[in-house]
């Protein structure tokens, strides 16, 4: 008799508008308005306050998969393989990682795996001198899973704790470079068993509805268990995460949150969830 | 697809003669969600379907055409109409030479990549390029354009590190004059568009060149966020036009109608690759297509 109920229209709006200028996509935002109006009483659903607390908590759900920082203390050496599409900033966020781990004390060894763009390995080069980590790097036009197997058994060698391996860009819409990466995965595996051990896919925060379709890609071709996201200093929200965890169950390790070698935090969901809304 | 939604929607206004703003509600809502999972900013949408509504009411539903693509017809149109003509997109180099021209954006969005494109496209056109790297924070930024330069076989300014750019752009200007280069491209460095230490430097970068083309390097993969960016660096720079990268992947690309419908500058041009040899024209048709899927 009453009706199916509803938020009111003038909430709907003002949170459409939140989450899709967040990049949240509309077929997140429909589940997540749709699960509002089942939970929440018809008074409660007419309350702002009330329907925005019960937002963010269906948001932390989705985004916490309680395990932020990879224990990267289970393996020596620890295999990290980062991966995504041009421009995103794994280079750097490498970097952040190597400083990070060494002002742990871990010995860390980066592998130059990007062998095709311009002075990629060159750039590598710095970030290993400001982080104190060791550098294996090849030729131009290597094949990257040839420098990449030689980095890893040079780690094993010498005791690294933790191995990082650069990978070049790469659109996943691109067949031959997929495949280039699945066998670069293969070639860890080849030069020490059960390498790598965490496969970490960087996202740039300022991307829209297609780190998703670059998500599920890059997760077909190498199965992701982690994922980074970079460039949250800037004005863009990086609301594409939350369909991304919640259908992929891939956590966020990392955000980072400029170029320095100090702007890499462990990714914190509730934070995360109030920048949203802020 | 959008045509088959509209399609299914348009199968109820059979008889109906007229497209009138009731009739419509449903198929402008397909229009809208569509261009929403395409990227194109939530606000520069809703101006979008208020543009349509007005268009398309009163519109016969023409005989030779089913409602759904005589309404995409409009769609399409009013779509291609918005991202620009294609007679503004070609670069501004008719100028005394060395004509200049400036490349910024955010952090990875393809500027040094598009300076060694341009580079590679103006001496296929017979021109005399110089390239300009200037952007001194990013490791091995100077280095990535002079490999790129060295690939191409442009003469390129040897920046140091420790330089000041707009030192750099000054004495590079001079330079090309002095040698006969008639087109400058300068690479600056990635920065945010709110970081206002960086926006100063862009803007006292441009006055040492004072620049013909001005473009804005934009990635194809955007979101919602292209509207904010886009219009803080045209409102500090007044850019002449828009390059829009990686174009070759599959994102929609709505962030083109938003950068354009916010600054009103035409894209230029189209990064479709890695290699230098991958840079093309803007054609509005190409991309209309593409964002209404
Ligand atoms: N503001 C900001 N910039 C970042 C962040 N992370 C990386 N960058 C910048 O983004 C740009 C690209 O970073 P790279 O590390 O080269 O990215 P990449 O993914 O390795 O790029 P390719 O190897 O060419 O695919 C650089 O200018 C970085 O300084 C961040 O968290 N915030
Ligand atoms: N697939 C594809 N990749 C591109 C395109 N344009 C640039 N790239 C790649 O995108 C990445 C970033 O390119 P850069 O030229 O370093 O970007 P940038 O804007 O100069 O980066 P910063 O100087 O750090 O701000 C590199 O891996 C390029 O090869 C394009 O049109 N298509
Ligand atoms: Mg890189
Ligand atoms: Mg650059």
């Amino acid at each position: 008799l009453l009706g199916k109920k509803t938020l009111s229209k003038d909430i709907l709006e003002e949170l459409e508008t939140i989450l899709f200028s967040a990049d949240v996509g509309t077929k997140t935002t429909q589940a997540l308005l749709r699960v509002i109006e089942e939970k929440l009483g018809r008074s409660e659903l007419k309350d702002n306050d009330t329907v925005r607390e019960a937002l963010k908590d269906e948001i932390y759900k989705m985004i916490n998969l309680g395990e932020s920082e990879y224990k990267y203390e289970k393996h020596k050496p620890c295999v990290i393989m980062i991966v995504g599409v041009n421009g995103v900033g794994k280079t750097t966020t490498i970097g952040k990682i190597a400083a990070r781990l060494n002002q742990k004390g871990k010995k860390v060894m980066l592998a130059a795996g990007d062998t095709f763009r311009a002075a990629a390995d060159e750039q590598l080069e710095v970030w290993s001198k400001r982080s104190d980590a060791m550098l294996v790097r090849g030729q131009p036009g290597q094949d990257p899973s040839s420098v990449i197997f030689d980095a890893v058994k040079s780690g094993v060698a010498r005791d690294v704790d933790v191995i990082l391996a650069d990978t070049a860009g790469r659109l996943h819409t691109q067949q031959n470079l997929m495949e280039e990466l699945k066998k670069v995965r293969r070639t860890m595996e080849k030069a020490h068993e059960g390498t790598p051990h965490e496969i970490l896919l960087v996202l740039d925060a300022t991307i829209g509805q297609n780190a998703v379709n670059q998500a599920k890609e890059f997760n077909d071709a190498l199965g992701l268990t982690g994922i980074a996201l970079t460039k949250l200093d800037g004005t863009a929200k990086g609301g594409i995460i939350i369909a991304i965890t919640n259908e992929l169950k891939i956590p966020v390790r990392y955000v980072g949150v400029g170029e320095h070698i100090d702007e890499l935090k462990i990714f914190d969901p509730s934070e995360f969830v109030e920048a949203l809304f802020s | 697809s959008l045509t088959s939604k509209l399609e299914e929607t348009f199968r109820k206004l059979r008889g109906q003669g007229k497209l009138n703003e009731k009739n419509i509600q449903d198929a402008l809502k397909d229009v809208r969600m569509s261009l929403l999972e395409a990227d194109v900013n939530f606000k520069v949408v809703k101006q979008f379907i208020q543009d349509i509504s007005e268009r398309s009411i009163g519109t016969e539903v023409m005989k030779s055409l089913t409602p759904g693509q005589q309404f995409i017809k409009i769609v399409h149109d009013e779509m291609i109409r918005l991202l620009g003509s294609e007679e503004d997109t070609a670069l501004d180099l008719a100028h005394k030479p060395p004509v200049v021209i400036m490349v910024v954006g955010l952090q990875g969005s393809g500027k040094t990549t598009t300076c060694g494109k341009m580079a590679y496209m103006l001496k296929k056109q017979k021109r005399r390029p110089y390239l300009v790297p200037a952007d001194v924070y990013r490791p091995a930024a100077i280095s990535q354009l002079k490999t790129l330069a060295k690939q191409i076989g442009v003469d390129v300014w040897d920046t140091n590190p420790e330089d000041d750019p707009v030192d750099v752009v000054e004495a590079a200007l001079s330079y090309a004059r002095k040698n006969g280069y008639d087109t400058l491209i300068v690479d600056t460095a990635g920065r945010l568009h709110i970081d206002e230490d960086m926006m100063a430097e862009i803007t006292d970068i441009k006055e040492a060149l004072d620049p013909k083309e001005i473009l804005f390097v934009a990635d194809a993969m955007t979101g919602q966020d292209a509207v904010q960016v886009a219009k803080t660096f045209n409102d500090h720079l007044s850019i002449t036009g828009v390059v829009l990268t990686k174009m070759d992947g599959d994102a929609r690309g709505g962030a083109a109608l938003s950068i354009r419908s916010v600054t009103g500058k035409p894209v230029k041009l189209v990064g479709m690759g890695e290699k230098v040899d991958r840079l093309e024209r803007f054609y509005p048709d190409r991309i209309a297509s593409r964002i209404l899927g």
